[in-house]
């Protein structure tokens, strides 16, 4: 059987709401970087906090996050992600194996 | 065995609106019938939905966080890392590589040069119609011109009677031409400007789309949970003078909703347009035999919002952004030979042919992305793939931070 396999996209942005060059954000003004693993049943994505000097994302620093399950969901306008239940799972991730 | 010669199409700004991907409403029979001799994979995706991020990642195989091009303002060689191109990997394996429209984002991110001479044999053609592309060449109802978004045009009135992707496609059958008889092997990008915006597009093409059996996107409103950093606020499709005649509101809108079906019925007659570019581009290789000794790829740089989610243009992470077409044509493996005389390619005009339905050969459902081109076209062309990168590779000129698909032509897939 076909291992299951995911794609990575990514989009940057300027700020949380909407201005003028939130579509294309010059790299300088790039504070948010917006990371999802799309598989064939669900998209995940991370709004993240990001250092356009060091280009390191601060994987603490969640501005928001998405969750669509495609199979009820296929246009993706039912966002499912709670911050809850993220915030459980980042203090499950250090400990697993 | 051989190296076979490539020909390398892209499309700029297409979604998945073909026939060969489920789109009942688009007319694209020349790439539904390249489908139908082809592998498919239905569920590709882009890196980043912006036009030289997406370009510099697929072409490295690298991505956007290691190209570190985000925007349009870097060079990946000066920026980032040295890193080699799938053509020039081809050129530096004895091909003879050109590359016609757009195929690297020109400017800055490909160093004003379209990365020549690293990626390409000989500099890179661009259409000299491109420089009216974003002046105003559109008449509107007063019977001036203007920079619309909305452009369906008489071509024999345009500057030099002729479209940007129209000499792109002269100039690429006269390359196809200049190399029918050349032991060399050859690598052919050819880079179509539709259905980027503006769509200015020949007139005709609008004819296949009738306005009143255009409907709305499914989902046309803004999703409530939506958060507002993963709103695209379409800037650009703003600045074109027809909407702004029209006073949306920022950010939200939304458009008027005959302008939207007016927008889909424009996109869609662009995808025609270019359709038809396609097939006379793939019937001039046949003509001159080199349809079985040729694989041929077609994808796109990212996909266009047509209003779902109260969104428009690309700059998102949502599927209709993401989600690009990516076809693999390999004579002898995704298709038999061919009787003597077949042709394997023959142009299909969608303004005169009655609706032709193609079947697909194959298709592939498991995810992929544009990072897996390069190793896989170097491979099933008969050059060696570069191999898996390190975890931190900027050091790394040759590699692939994508997957070799050739594993998926040989076996069905399960799971």
């Amino acid at each position: 059987v076909d291992e299951e396999d995911i794609a990575f996209s990514q989009y940057p942005r300027p700020a949380e709401t909407p201005q003028e060059n939130s579509d294309l954000p010059d790299l300088n003004d790039i504070r948010i970087m917006g990371y999802s693993l799309r598989s064939w049943d669900y998209r995940y994505t991370l709004w993240l906090g990001f250092n356009p000097k060091t280009f390191q994302v601060n994987v603490s620093d969640v501005h928001a996050g998405e969750l669509y399950m495609l199979a009820t969901d296929p246009g993706q306008d039912k966002n499912l992600f709670s911050d809850s239940e993220h915030s459980v799972m980042m203090r499950k991730l250090p400990s697993l194996p | 065995r051989g190296r076979r010669n490539v020909l390398f199409i892209m499309a700029d700004d297409l979604r998945t609106s073909l026939g060969c991907y489920g789109d009942s409403v688009v007319k694209s029979p020349n790439i539904d019938q390249l489908a139908s001799k082809s592998q498919v994979f239905l569920n590709t995706y882009a890196q980043q939905a912006v036009c030289a991020p997406s370009r510099t990642s697929m072409l490295t195989s690298r991505r956007p966080d290691t190209t570190r091009l985000y925007d349009f303002n870097s060079y990946w060689r000066t920026h980032s890392g040295n890193y080699t191109t799938l053509p020039q990997h081809f050129k530096s394996n004895g091909y003879f590589t050109m590359s016609v429209g757009k195929v690297f984002h020109p400017g800055i991110a490909s160093n004003h040069s379209d990365d020549y001479p690293y990626s390409w044999s000989i500099p890179a053609y661009h259409p000299a119609s491109f420089r009216f592309e974003k002046q105003k060449m559109c008449k509107g109802e007063d019977g001036k011109l203007h920079a619309n978004l909305l452009c369906a045009v008489n071509v024999t009135e345009q500057p030099g009677g002729t479209l940007p992707d129209l000499e792109s496609t002269d100039e690429a059958v006269r390359l196809l031409k200049s190399r029918a008889n050349n032991d060399v092997p050859f690598f052919l990008a050819v880079g179509f400007h539709k259905p980027h915006i503006p769509f200015r597009i020949p007139q005709e093409y609008l004819s296949l789309y009738p306005i009143d059996q255009m409907t709305l996107a499914p989902d046309p409103n803004v999703p409530t949970l939506l958060p507002p950093v993963a709103y695209n606020p379409w800037t650009d499709v703003r600045r074109r003078d027809d909407v702004q005649k029209l006073n949306i509101s920022f950010p939200y809108g939304p458009i008027p909703k005959d302008f939207q079906l007016r927008i889909r019925q424009h996109y869609y007659a662009a995808v025609s347009y270019m359709d038809a570019q396609v097939g006379r581009l793939l019937s001039t290789l046949d003509e001159l035999g080199l349809a079985e000794s040729t694989m041929v790829v077609f994808t796109s740089d990212h996909g266009w919002s047509l209003g779902e989610h109260g969104e428009w243009a690309k700059y998102s992470n949502f599927d209709v952004s993401t989600r690009v077409p990516l076809i693999f044509y390999i004579p002898g493996v995704t298709t038999r030979h061919h009787r003597l005389g077949e042709s394997t390619f023959p142009f299909i005009d969608a303004l005169t042919q009655s609706e032709l339905i193609f079947k697909n050969d194959k298709v592939i459902r498991n995810m992929v992305e544009l990072v897996d081109v390069f190793p896989t076209v170097s491979y099933m062309a008969g050059l060696r793939a570069p191999k898996p990168c390190p975890d931190i590779s900027f050091q790394e000129e040759l590699c692939t931070e994508g997957d070799n698909l050739a594993y998926t032509f040989r076996h069905r897939e399960r799971g």
